[in-house]
């Protein structure tokens, strides 16, 4: 399975709909401070079933939709959809190609889909645990994070070991 | 459960072993299990860079610790190959020598697993296949603007 | 002593938002007391990137919230200027422009407070009136190069 | 005042006498990861009188003397001393330049000496505190705590705003 694109529209600082095609190999994410960097991997989390508010650097989960600029008013809705190849069934689904996506709206709904149908986030969250991708993985490092597994317990370490078994 | 608990842990060892090695060019790290309880026991974790005596993890510098989880990450990457992996700038401690050192290890990792990789770091940049600059706007809306091609003329 | 706390707040605060606006170049930060309460009240920091909407401190990103640290630790410094000060690697998050505007206002304050800066950023190190390299020895031992003249050719 | 000059001899890795001399300005300090730059951080905290084991990286006290390496025996007694301008009497001493000392020995005993003469912790953190300069003073800033007066809590905030009145 690889990843393909990134789309990410009304989450955080990404008001306008956002599309990173992602390539095999090294991609390079650069810019100055505060220009929505790390805001795409909180979004990479977000989508693969994050729920911790802390995780995402809110109080509230609504808090992750575009809060407006001086220049533009708050959006309604975040939504980021990952598209992925699935040509070796990584994923165990009859699917060549996987997109999923995750909503959440001012009033606090939540929506979830797989190749566009409804699910629920446990659906998400239990597809990508498979292979270690679920939402607190070791595959998404949040920055100022990469100390973290010398600051964990030893049986934080080994919940760590047994998700890779 | 226990057989494959205790086969993974043993590769995670091996290969965070010779991760650690390769990073530091030398000095040995190692995982144990506490107890040599299989069933519950936690994992230490020790790391000695080449010719000291660190007693603790705490006495390793800033840079020596990144390193030191990076060659943990990258030992449960040769074992478990994540599809993709977003790593946020684990690289700002190195200094440039490590970076270097960093770089030639995420290459040999990405014929298996795909990564997006935020750094301010030049040579990091430079070995990407990709890169994308994010911007933000006067109206503090970010945007991406996509700069494929890695021969970007990097100023510096 | 509520005088001096009262007087000395007020102090820190005007000094924190002019730091604030010459490190952002604009946007608005504060500092408040907590109910008013100027015997027990905590002290409230509030900071806002110009034409964003930030909703509390979390959601900074990680160089604006080094940034925002440096604009109250330059206005400590200018309120009650201490002989020497101590900085190590503050300036890691920092993106180069920030860089620029940081060593920017150090300069000005080391008219009075004498800086001894631990860095890895060559913007830093270009305008330092003094660089010490710092070496380890084969036998893990630490040694100090001295390269008192800033003039050092830096690689890069 | 002004700093005139750090000497550093057995504390943690500067097994070696070590002098560092300071001038006014800025003063940069370089070298590659884990060459003992933050060492001198931490010494300049402990000789203000830092009790703290955390704020040291250490477990016990003792820790912060060269605990040997593959080439060199560990040291019996770690040292840190630093010589201080005081011609506009800063300091409430009368002389114009002040040293001042701190040792541990391998057995705990530790010594604190004002110009070569022997006193207490106390009277060193009394020396300091009085301009914001004691050990965990906003003045010495040590890696990667930079955002830590972000993290404090209200009241915290507040005593840093005290120590400065
Ligand atoms: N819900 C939101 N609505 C609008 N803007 C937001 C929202 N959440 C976060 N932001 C903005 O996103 C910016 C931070 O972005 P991010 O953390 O991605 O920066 P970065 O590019 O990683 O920077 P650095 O290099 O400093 O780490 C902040 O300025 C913040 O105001
Ligand atoms: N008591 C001690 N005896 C011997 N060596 C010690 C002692 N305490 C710490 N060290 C060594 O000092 C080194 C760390 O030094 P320090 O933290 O100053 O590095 P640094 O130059 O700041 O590096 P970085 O750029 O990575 O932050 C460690 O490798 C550690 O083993
Ligand atoms: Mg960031
Ligand atoms: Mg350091």
């Amino acid at each position: 399975m690889h990843l393909k694109q990134i789309e990410i529209q009304g989450y955080k600082s990404f008001a306008s709909k956002t599309v990173v095609e992602i390539d095999p190999g090294i991609t390079a994410v650069v810019g100055p401070n505060g220009s929505g960097k790390s805001n795409i991997t909180d979004g990479m989390r977000w989508v693969l079933g994050e729920h911790s508010g802390k995780a995402m650097r809110t109080r509230r989960l609504e808090e992750v939709i575009f809060a407006g600029s001086d220049q533009r008013p708050p959006a309604g809705m975040a939504e980021v959809r990952i598209t992925l190849n699935n040509e070796d069934s990584w994923l165990p689904l009859d699917f060549t190609e996987v997109n999923v996506a995750r909503r959440v709206h001012r009033n606090g709904d939540s929506e979830f889909f797989i190749n566009n149908n409804r699910v629920r986030l446990r659906d998400i969250q239990e597809l990508f645990l498979r292979g270690g991708l679920g939402p607190s993985s070791y595959a998404i490092l949040g920055q100022g994070l990469v100390e973290e597994v010398l600051r964990l317990r030893p049986e934080e370490r080994r919940a760590l070991i047994e998700e890779v078994a | 459960i226990r057989v494959s608990f205790r086969a993974t842990f043993e590769k995670v060892d091996e290969q965070f072993r010779h991760y650690f090695k390769t990073m530091f060019r030398g000095g040995h790290a190692q995982l144990t299990i506490a107890d040599d309880d299989w069933d519950q026991g936690g994992v230490e974790l020790e790391a000695q860079p080449p010719g000291k005596r660190v007693e603790a993890l705490s006495m390793l510098s800033g840079g020596e610790r990144a390193l030191t989880a990076i060659a943990l990450l990258f030992a449960v990457l040769e074992v478990n190959p994540a599809p993709f992996c977003v790593l946020d700038e684990v690289d700002a401690a190195l200094d440039e020598a490590n970076v270097t050192r960093f770089v030639a290890a995420l290459k040999e990792l990405a014929t298996r697993t795909q990564f997006v990789v935020i750094t301010h770091n030049r040579r990091t940049i430079e070995q990407a296949d990709a890169i994308y600059g994010i911007t933000m706007g006067e109206d503090s809306v970010s945007r991406v603007l996509s700069v494929r091609l890695a021969e970007l003329d990097l100023a510096e």
